[in-house]
């Protein structure tokens, strides 16, 4: 057996111009996850225990896309999705569409333990979360002053974003923020045609 | 995107990854993040998060893969991640974390940075941000 490991992410595609103090508070949260994890692993919590309890802690952080701090849709509001896994039984959980969950991942591990499916979606795990009484909170909660921004670029942009963070002076070449035609990651909408 | 994946003292791996998706996406739209087999995927062999571009991690089922080419090519942690973010993602752009049931740990990604950090038992433990 060869000991215990963990690993986190906060997201992939980082704008290259994101200032120096942006990378240490990423750093900062990013450690403080990771210590989280090691301690309860060296407590012998179980993994799925510890990816539940680290990705809350990242949720409820609004540095990352996730929780609060979330991208905003189009019309300016939150929906968030989450999935869990345990390779142990290889059993799963995981919800789509939920504006009003405080954990989504927790959510998620829900519809794995207390539910006989392992997906729920928009009203359906909105009811399941009331019904399991996990905290609830506005949408706003999860709405932040950056994101309001953020999106109001990427509509200037007629453009959709992944984890990207455009620079708040000009575009440069690197962004993913591009002229017309309609693109989606920076790539011409027709890539995705197929979908 | 956020992620963790995680081996514990039993050899027993688990991932889970949670996200607000995509600024500006259309009401409904659903990413990889939720979908097991795309974001995220874990096994007895090894646990998967991925971040990115939903909509190509989707189309190469990039989670459960790392755990495929494992299993049915008998890579290791390492090359399996570096074998499938450089084969399965055609235009796209992603990144993902993975841990195996021998306490490794490994990560890649094609796009500019990842924010991701990374520990193991013997005492090792990185994070970082740029290639």
């Amino acid at each position: 057996m060869g000991g215990w490991a963990i690993a986190v992410h906060g997201g992939a595609g980082v704008d290259p111009n994101l200032p120096l103090e942006r990378q240490e508070q990423a750093k900062v949260l990013l450690t403080r996850c990771l210590n989280i994890g090691i301690s309860a692993l060296r407590s012998s919590l179980p993994a799925i225990d510890v990816v539940e309890l680290v990705v809350r802690e990242l949720e409820s952080d609004p540095l990352f896309n996730s929780g609060r701090g979330s991208a905003l849709t189009e019309k300016g509001t939150v929906e968030m999705e989450a999935s869990i896994m345990d390779g142990h039984g290889r059993r799963c959980g995981a919800v789509s569409g939920v504006t009003t969950v405080k954990s989504p991942v927790s959510l998620a591990r829900l519809v794995m333990e207390k539910s006989p499916h392992s997906y729920l979606a928009f009203s359906g795990a909105e009811e399941f979360a009331r019904r399991q009484g996990v905290e609830m909170v506005d949408n706003e909660y999860f709405i932040t002053e950056e994101n309001v921004g953020m999106l109001q670029l990427a509509k200037e942009a007629n453009t959709i974003l992944f984890d990207y963070r455009i620079p708040t002076v000009g575009f440069d070449k690197c962004s993913a923020v591009v002229e017309n035609p309609l693109q989606m990651n920076g790539l011409p909408i027709s890539v995705y045609a197929p979908e | 995107t956020v992620g963790c994946v995680v081996v514990d003292g039993e050899g027993r791996c688990a991932a889970a990854t949670s996200t607000g998706g995509l600024m500006n996406k259309m009401s409904g739209r659903i990413g990889d993040s939720p979908l097991i087999g795309a974001g995220t995927y874990a096994c007895e062999v090894c646990g998967v998060s991925c971040t990115g571009e939903g909509e190509a991690i989707i189309r190469g089922t990039l989670a459960r893969e790392v755990a495929a080419v494992m299993e049915y090519k008998g890579l290791g942690l390492q090359d399996s991640v570096d074998y499938v973010v450089k084969e399965r993602l055609d235009q796209g752009k992603a990144g993902l974390i993975a841990v195996s049931r021998n306490g490794e740990v490994a990560y890649g990604f094609n796009c500019i940075g990842m924010f991701r950090g990374c520990a193991t038992q013997d005492g090792f433990m990185e994070v970082g941000i740029w290639e």
